[in-house]
């Protein structure tokens, strides 16, 4: 435990900076520690494990899995956040998970404009061995994710998944681009997108904030994935983004490989950050 | 921001505005809580603070009349030169010279290659890159197209299997066919990776590498420590490039990744293209951390 010797404020101080360093931010751990100090009886085990329970009823609020109800048909997510976070890969993964759950899946190659995105997307779909839509790079994103919904709706495909190039939330060109892929989607499907899934890394710092609150503010964020947790980084960031926007968190990425996504949990997300 | 926050909080000191090694905590805290949110390490924090606090108290801030503008630029001064001199070169040695680029997965190294590439040709040199990365999936692709559009040469990795086979071969292509520098691209990984560290490890000794360069996202949290002492441990790093300084992050991890290995900042990337890689300017950084 991060508590050793000393007085109630020390140890108050000690759970503060754990949090701090496991990238909750100063406001948000100084209100969830700061919340710990009322009414208890003092024991450092005891604030320790509080502290613990805190945070896992916290996100367990927000632990919500991603369920595909049947008859929608097709059921269509589109993958966004910022570049380099892991979307391509975590859509990759996902394709494999709902294959082997017996769903039929097809990707839309939505990135056109980073350097052999298309490439990459198409690796994956010939791992999780499901089609890949995609036109000619430089092409219009919009017009990939309409070609695909519709080959979808053709073909009664349960899973479409819409990759989308990575974009800063601050590029005001880029955001409307996102929301038109998303108009050009609903006007297809009028309840399509039926996901809009947040890519996060898990060592961003508080910048993960401002990202959760732009991309839902332009397109509405119903999910979250946050990745590369097999790292040292510790995800804290989630926490500020779940008592914020209440959004839903849906997976972790642990890995590299197509089985290392798990879904999460708040709990064993609670105990791993501190 | 900042300036603000400490013109305020000076003006209502006891003593009329004047600072003095009693009342300087506050104003301290009020600097220590801008460093965490602008995501500075917490230990990198505590050490800075300390620094800021002996040059305020050494330097008479107390004495000054305008007390919160002294102490602003007591602080910025300090932030701007602990993050280093200006314009850290660029180190040729070897022949050829070789540039290699390593960091965790999606930091922005392919991109930066390129990008050095472009700056390198752009001064009147000949660079070659090579794509070192078979794990991860058309990474090879990705660094050919970009050489493509700069016009730069990329080593024909032709059905190789390793990475050490790879920069082995390319070595010999680029002395035989004269490029007076290689710029080695290589895969995203964790530095608690034993096995892929000491990959990385065995191909700096193929390389013997003029610079080696640690990518990282300007975005990162409290990790930044960890990252860039791991990978400074492992191979030894030249210099430290920050990407994704476009956003609106305020990049707190540039202090944390200097302060914790030494090592200079040389370059920043400000966009996707390949003509986004600007020099590294302290000063700017500092007034950006600071907010
Ligand atoms: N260690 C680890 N690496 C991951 C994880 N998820 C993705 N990656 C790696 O992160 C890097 C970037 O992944 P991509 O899927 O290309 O990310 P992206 O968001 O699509 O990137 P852009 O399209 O360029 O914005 C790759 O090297 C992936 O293998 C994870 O959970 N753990
Ligand atoms: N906005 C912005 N995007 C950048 C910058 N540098 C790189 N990127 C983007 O970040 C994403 C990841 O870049 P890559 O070059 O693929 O990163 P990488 O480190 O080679 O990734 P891995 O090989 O998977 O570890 C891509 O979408 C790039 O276009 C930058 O300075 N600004
Ligand atoms: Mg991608
Ligand atoms: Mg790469």
């Amino acid at each position: 435990s991060v508590l050793g010797m000393g007085t109630r404020k020390e140890s108050l101080e000690r759970l503060e900076e754990a949090l701090i360093t496991a990238d909750v931010g100063v406001k948000t751990s100084s209100e969830i520690v700061g919340a710990l100090k009322e009414g208890f009886k003092w024991d450092k085990e005891g604030l320790s494990e509080r502290l613990r329970a805190s945070i896992s009823g916290l996100l367990k609020e927000v632990e919500s899995p991603l369920v595909i109800p049947p008859g929608v048909v097709p059921f269509v997510i589109m993958v966004l956040g910022v570049n380099g976070v892991g979307k391509t890969t975590t859509i990759g993964k996902l394709a494999s998970r709902f294959s082997s759950m017996g769903k039929s899946v097809i990707l839309g190659a939505g990135d056109t404009f980073r350097a052999a995105a298309i490439e990459q997307l198409e690796i994956w779909g010939e791992r999780a061995g499901c089609p890949v839509i995609k036109h000619s790079h430089g092409g219009d994103p919009g017009a990939v994710a309409f070609d695909a919904v519709k080959s979808a709706v053709a073909k009664k495909t349960d899973v479409v998944i819409l990759d989308t190039a990575g974009r800063l939330h601050t590029k005001v060109n880029l955001m409307e681009e996102l929301k038109k892929i998303k108009k050009v989607v609903n006007r297809e499907i009028p309840s399509a997108p039926h996901e809009n899934l947040l890519v996060v890394d898990a060592s961003t710092g508080q910048n993960a904030l401002n990202q959760a609150k732009l991309f839902n503010e332009y397109v509405g964020v119903t999910g979250i994935v946050i990745t590369k947790l097999d790292g040292t980084a510790k995800g804290g960031i989630i926490v500020p983004i779940a008592r914020e926007l209440k959004i839903p968190i849906r997976f972790i990425g642990v890995g590299e490989g197509v089985d290392d996504l798990k879904e999460f949990n708040a709990g064993e997300f609670a105990d791993a950050l501190i | 921001g900042l300036s603000e926050k400490l013109r305020g909080i000076i003006k209502d000191l006891k003593g009329h505005g004047t600072l003095s090694e009693a009342n300087i905590e506050s104003v301290l805290k009020e600097v220590r809580l801008a460093l965490l949110e602008a995501d500075v390490n917490f230990t990198v924090v505590k050490e800075f603070i300390s620094r800021v606090k002996g040059k305020a108290l050494g330097q008479d801030v107390l004495l000054s009349v305008t007390p919160a503008q002294q102490f602003i630029k007591v602080v910025r001064d300090e932030l701007a030169a602990t993050l280093g001199e200006t314009a850290s070169e660029l180190e040729f040695k070897g022949r050829p010279p070789v540039i290699m680029l390593a960091g965790l997965q999606g930091s922005g190294k392919t991109t930066t290659t390129a990008k050095l590439a472009r700056l390198l040709k752009g001064k009147g040199r000949n660079p070659y890159v090579v794509p070192a990365d078979l794990a991860r999936p058309a990474a090879v692709l990705q660094l050919q197209k970009l050489s493509e559009e700069i016009k730069v040469d990329c080593f024909d990795v032709a059905g190789r299997k390793d990475p050490v086979d790879i920069c082995t071969e390319a070595l010999r292509v680029a002395k035989i066919k004269g490029y007076d520098t290689v710029l080695v691209d290589t895969a995203g990984r964790l530095h608690i990776d034993a096995a892929l560290m000491d990959e990385l490890k065995g191909l700096k000794e193929i390389l013997s590498p003029s610079e080696v360069l640690l990518v990282a996202d300007s975005m990162t949290g409290q990790d930044a420590v960890r990252t860039a002492q791991g990978f400074d441990e492992a191979i030894g790093l030249t210099g430290v490039i920050l990407t994704k300084l476009d956003s609106d992050a305020r990049g707190g991890a540039a202090l944390s990744m200097r302060i914790s290995t030494g090592k200079p900042i040389k370059f920043i990337g400000v966009s996707e293209k390949t003509d986004g890689l600007e020099v590294f300017h302290p000063d700017r950084m500092a007034g950006r951390i600071l907010g």
